[in-house]
C-alpha cells in the first residue's frame, strides 16, 4: 500500500515536471523533421535546435521564415515561438531558409553544407522565375545542377533521355525557343561533359558563383509608394536599399548603399531614409502594411550587420571554419589524386 | 584528364549561338 501511493507520489510528480510541448515541423529544402517544442522556447531555442540537428554553423544567413496573412514573416529570436502570429495548429510549420545572402558567395560560404542549402535554394528561386536568369546562363547553370547531381558526364550510364524527368530550366527559356526537350538535353549534355572532375561542392559553388550575377539575386522587394503616390519598388539586398520602376526589377533607378546611410526609421507606415551627405535628400515612403515596414527593417538591419562585418576580421569562430574547411577541401583532393 | 578550361563569357557566347537559329520570331 505505502509503496503503491510512493510510486503514484512519484509519478504525480514526474508528470508535474513535464514541461508543456507542442509540435513544429520544420521545412528545409532538401528535408522535413519534426521537433518536441516545450511552451516557453524563444525563437532562438528552435531555430539553435534546428542549426544543431542539420551541423550548420554559419547560421547568420538562415532564418525560420512563416506565412501570415499571404506575407512573409521570419521568427524572432528574443521572442517566444507561440507568442508569434503563427497558425497554433500542430505540428506549427516553419521553413528554415537562407534570409541573408552574401556579397561573394567563395569567399563567404564555408561550410559544405551552407553552400548545399543556398544552391538549391536560389536553384529553386531561379526555375521558378523568382530571379531572372538569361536563356544561356540558365543553360550553364542547368548544366551545373546535373554535374552536381549525377557526377561526372559518362555515355555509357548517361544515355539519351537520361534528363527528361529533371526540371532543369525555366518554363519561359524553354518557351523562347522551338527546341525539343531532346535538344535542350543534347546541350546542356555537351556542357555538363565539359565540367569533368568536378566534385558535388565545386559544381555547386560554381552555380552559385554564376547565379549571384544575375541582377535580381538576393534581393528582397517590396512595393512602396512615394510621397507623390507613385508606385515603386525597394529593393533590399546585401549591398544596400535601392528604389526599382515596377515595370523593371533588373536595373534601380537609385541606390543607397549601406555605407552611405545615415539612419532608416519609420513611424506608422511612413519609411525614411537619411543618407550620410546632407546634399542628398531624404527619401521618404509608405508601404502596404506595418507588417511590411517591420519586415524592411528587420531586413535592414541584418543586411546591414552582416554588411559591417564583412569589412572587419573575422571571428575567431569564422577564421577556425575556414582552416577546417581548407584542410577537408585539401584531403579531399589526396583522397582524390590517390583514387 | 584535366578539366577543360571554360571562360564563363565564352561559354555563354557559345551557348546564346547554339540557341538562336531555334529563337521563337516573337522571343
Amino acid at each position: 500500500m505505502a509503496g503503491a501511493i510512493a510510486s503514484r507520489m512519484s509519478f504525480t510528480s514526474l508528470k508535474r515536471k513535464q514541461p508543456k510541448t507542442f509540435t513544429v515541423r520544420i521545412i528545409t529544402m532538401d528535408a522535413e523533421m519534426e521537433f518536441n517544442c516545450e511552451v516557453k522556447w524563444k525563437g532562438k531555442d528552435l531555430f539553435d535546435l534546428v542549426c544543431r540537428t542539420l551541423g550548420l554553423r554559419e547560421t547568420w544567413f538562415f532564418g525560420l521564415q512563416y506565412t501570415v496573412k499571404d506575407s512573409v514573416a521570419w521568427l524572432k529570436m528574443d521572442k517566444k515561438v507561440l507568442d508569434h502570429d503563427v497558425p497554433k495548429d500542430e505540428p506549427v510549420t516553419f521553413h528554415f531558409l537562407a534570409k541573408f545572402y552574401p556579397e561573394n558567395v567563395e569567399e563567404e560560404l564555408v561550410q559544405d553544407i551552407t553552400q548545399h542549402l543556398f544552391f538549391l535554394q536560389v536553384k529553386k528561386q531561379i526555375l521558378d522565375e523568382k530571379i531572372y536568369c538569361p536563356p544561356e546562363a540558365s543553360v550553364l547553370l542547368a548544366s551545373y545542377a546535373v554535374q552536381a547531381k549525377y557526377g561526372d558526364y559518362d555515355p555509357s550510364v548517361h544515355k539519351r533521355g537520361f534528363l527528361a524527368e529533371e526540371e532543369l530550366l525555366p518554363k519561359r527559356v524553354i518557351n523562347l525557343y522551338q527546341m525539343t526537350p531532346e535538344m535542350w538535353e543534347e546541350r546542356i549534355t555537351a556542357w555538363y561533359a565539359e565540367h569533368r572532375g568536378r566534385m558535388r561542392d565545386e559544381a555547386e559553388m560554381e552555380y552559385l558563383k554564376i547565379a549571384q550575377d544575375t541582377e535580381m539575386y538576393g534581393v528582397n522587394y517590396f512595393l512602396i509608394r512615394n510621397k507623390k503616390g507613385t508606385e515603386l519598388l525597394l529593393g533590399v539586398d546585401a549591398l544596400g536599399l535601392h528604389i526599382y520602376d515596377p515595370e523593371n526589377k533588373l536595373t534601380p533607378k537609385t541606390s543607397f548603399p549601406w555605407n552611405e546611410i545615415r539612419n532608416i526609421s519609420y513611424s506608422d507606415k511612413e519609411f525614411t531614409i537619411k543618407p550620410l551627405d546632407k546634399k542628398i535628400d531624404v527619401f521618404k515612403f509608405n508601404s502596404s502594411k506595418l507588417r511590411v515596414n517591420k519586415l524592411i527593417l528587420q531586413l535592414c538591419i541584418g543586411n546591414h550587420d552582416l554588411f559591417m562585418r564583412r569589412r572587419k576580421a573575422d571571428s575567431l569562430e569564422v577564421q577556425q571554419m575556414k582552416a577546417q574547411a581548407r584542410e577537408e577541401k585539401a584531403r579531399k583532393q589526396m583522397e582524390r589524386q590517390r583514387l | 584528364n584535366p578539366p577543360k578550361f571554360l571562360t564563363y563569357h565564352k561559354a555563354l557566347a557559345e551557348i546564346r549561338n547554339s540557341l538562336q537559329p531555334f529563337a521563337n520570331s516573337s522571343g
